[in-house]
């Protein structure tokens, strides 16, 4: 499917454990991203 | 999903997987007559006794007690995988394998019990989870020889597919998008606890055969509908328009697309229904 | 069903023969996986191709046509791809145009979007992984590194990828990496393709950050933040970056566009370092000249 059935929303969400991740310094400094592990959370729940 | 080797090689109707397993049994239980037969007629000093015994006991397994004792140990491996501290998909991908082991092979052929470590050793290594089979053999009270025995066997007969793509993830990603379509409508701490009790449903999910016939993301939400059935309706009235048989209220939007987003959420929540029946 | 003719390599895990499937007279490789004195079984890497390759089909993904077991070893039939990019880069006597690179790299692209998007990580992308079919097409190879995307507090190993190639963030360790590692890896490529010598041919690990530092300066916490939360950031040379300038005399025959996409892909902070997406829809591809097509590339 070109579109998506789901709308990654930019003003994020309420993950109290990836926030807690990518607040963590050496998750920051790894290039740790909470949108690709929504991404990719949402993709597979919409496969 | 559908190029995923889970779905080409292992999805099925309710009818071809009874008709595997009755396959698989029927074969093995000729095989297993087969060797009765030869063995009686290399042993010409049997008493009478023991072939009558012979004939009471020495009998091939039926298809449902195959079924009982695959899943006994599909259950053993998930809760021994706890016991080892595994990660949950690690655990799934072990009950996974060995469930798939006995679509190929009958417990006549090698009983679970043979298969149990290997399995669970194999998923880790699979799932990035590496334990070398010497230290993974004394956290089991096994053997490296015991583990690494049927390790070929068992790759062979899961077809050498052995990517999984488990519920879990999917959870994660409703748990997302119930935010954004029910904006404001829902409690987010009661979210996290809908959350866990589903992470729990899904497990147990893992253990029926609803893996076959379902895809992830429906088991995901026939745990959901039955966590909380209210949420989950709501949830996917309004993300699939699944509205009552109501006209469409934008008149602008095309209700050629709008049907057809209803007709598949009639459908979706049909088939979530049905899933649900299955797992509970 | 098929024929092994010709060994033609040996690695630590598996011996490659060529061969022919009988049934469509197709030419293969076989990969042939040794099991024996691997004292844990079956190899990591042979399970990762397995794991891997099954759940992909690409024109610029090499593609595992058959697995089958024969005397107790694992047989992975491939396709055959006789050449690759490392060959093409090395041998002067090959002259290739900008717009044979476009082409190569555009092919690239799209085999590492497509391992992304299915949340696959390559993690051992270089020259002589990227075969070449004889119709021209690119494909990556050598999944025996790749792993999926992990789960979010999964601690992957920074030990990964071949060190000229590896990402400014594994030389520092890190363990919780993304896609962005397979990207620098493009970037690399990138360059060496206009280059035609490596660009970052670091001695060993150590030398290979004072490297990649001089050659593209070494980044702060103000434009990588938590960079100096690495153990071994404080012990390193610091380098001003280069110039856009001094970027345009090292690659003479390179466009703005060219410049930005690469400078995208070898930008140091892993955050802002751009993901195969944009790659594909940045300025490079539709400006002149056009990607050559495959099949008439050297």
């Amino acid at each position: 499917d070109i579109h998506k059935r789901y709308t990654l929303t930019d003003s994020g969400y309420f993950d109290p454990f990836i926030k807690e991740l990518e607040a963590k310094k050496e998750y920051i400094a790894s290039g740790f991203r909470a949108d690709y592990v929504y991404d990719r959370m949402l993709t597979e729940a919409f496969m | 999903y559908r190029h995923s080797s889970q779905y080409r090689l292992w999805s099925f109707t309710p009818e071809q997987l009874n008709q595997r397993r009755i396959d698989i049994n029927a074969r093995a239980a000729l095989r297993t007559d087969q060797n009765l037969k030869e063995f009686k007629e290399a042993h010409k000093e049997l008493t009478d006794e023991e072939l009558t015994a012979l004939e009471l006991k020495a009998v091939p397994v039926t298809v449902e007690e195959e079924y009982m004792l695959v899943n006994y140990y599909a259950k053993m491996i998930i809760s021994f995988a706890g016991k080892m501290n595994l990660p949950t998909e690690v655990a799934a991908t072990a009950a996974s394998f060995l469930r798939r082991f006995y679509l190929v092979n009958s417990v006549m052929d090698i009983v679970p019990k043979e298969i149990f470590y290997t399995t669970l050793f194999f998923a880790c290594k699979s799932e990035n989870y590496f334990i070398g089979v010497e230290s993974f053999a004394k956290k089991t009270k096994s053997t490296p020889e015991s583990i690494l025995k049927h390790e070929f066997k068992l790759l062979e007969s899961l077809q050498f597919t052995l990517m999984n793509h488990h519920p879990y993830k999917a959870l994660h990603g409703f748990f997302l998008d119930i935010q954004t379509v029910l904006q404001g409508k829902v409690d987010l701490k009661y979210m996290g606890q809908v959350y866990n009790n589903c992470k729990k449903t899904i497990t147990d999910a893992l253990l029926t055969d609803a893996v076959y016939f379902f895809t992830p993301p429906q088991i995901t939400l026939a745990a959901l509908l039955r966590e909380d059935e209210a949420l989950t309706s709501k949830y996917l009235e309004l993300k699939f328009n699944i509205i009552k048989d109501a006209p469409n209220e934008d008149g602008n939007s095309d209700p050629i697309i709008d049907s057809q987003k209803r007709l598949n959420g009639r459908k979706l929540l049909e088939i979530i229904r049905n899933c649900k029946e299955i797992i509970s | 069903e098929y024929s092994k003719e010709k060994k033609v390599g040996e690695g630590t895990y598996a011996v490659v023969y060529v061969g022919t499937k009988y049934s469509t007279n197709r030419k293969v490789a076989i990969k042939e996986i040794k099991t024996s004195g691997f004292k844990d079984g079956l190899d990591m890497s042979a399970i990762r191709e397995v794991k891997y390759l099954q759940e992909m089909n690409h024109v610029n993904v090499i593609e595992l046509i058959d697995v089958f077991m024969a005397q107790n070893n694992l047989n992975l039939v491939l396709e055959f791809l006789p050449a690759d990019l490392e060959m093409i880069i090395k041998d002067s006597s090959i002259l290739f145009t900008n717009a044979d690179i476009k082409s190569w790299l555009l092919m690239t692209l799209r085999g590492v979007h497509h391992c992304h998007r299915n949340f696959i990580l390559h993690r051992d992308l270089k020259p002589n992984n990227l075969l070449l079919a004889p119709d021209g097409q690119l494909k990556l190879a050598d999944f025996g590194l790749a792993r999926n995307m992990g789960s979010p507090q999964e601690i992957l190993t920074s030990n990964v990828v071949t060190r000229w190639y590896r990402a400014p963030e594994l030389l520092f360790g890190a363990k919780h990496y993304t896609g962005a590692i397979d990207m620098w890896s493009v970037g690399v490529i990138f360059a060496e393709l206009m280059l035609r010598i490596p660009y970052l041919p670091g001695k060993d690990d150590i030398d290979q950050i004072d490297v990649t530092f001089r050659a593209l300066g070494t980044p702060t916490d103000r434009d990588w933040p938590e960079i100096s939360t690495f153990s071994t950031y404080n012990k390193i040379q610091f380098y001003p970056p280069p110039s856009r300038d001094e970027l345009r005399r090292r690659f003479a025959a390179a466009t703005e566009n060219a410049l930005d996409l690469m400078c995208g892909m070898l930008t140091m902070n892993p955050h802002k370092r751009w993901d195969p997406t944009k790659c594909l829809t940045s300025e490079f591809f539709v400006e002149l000249p056009e990607p050559t097509v495959p099949e008439e590339l050297p």
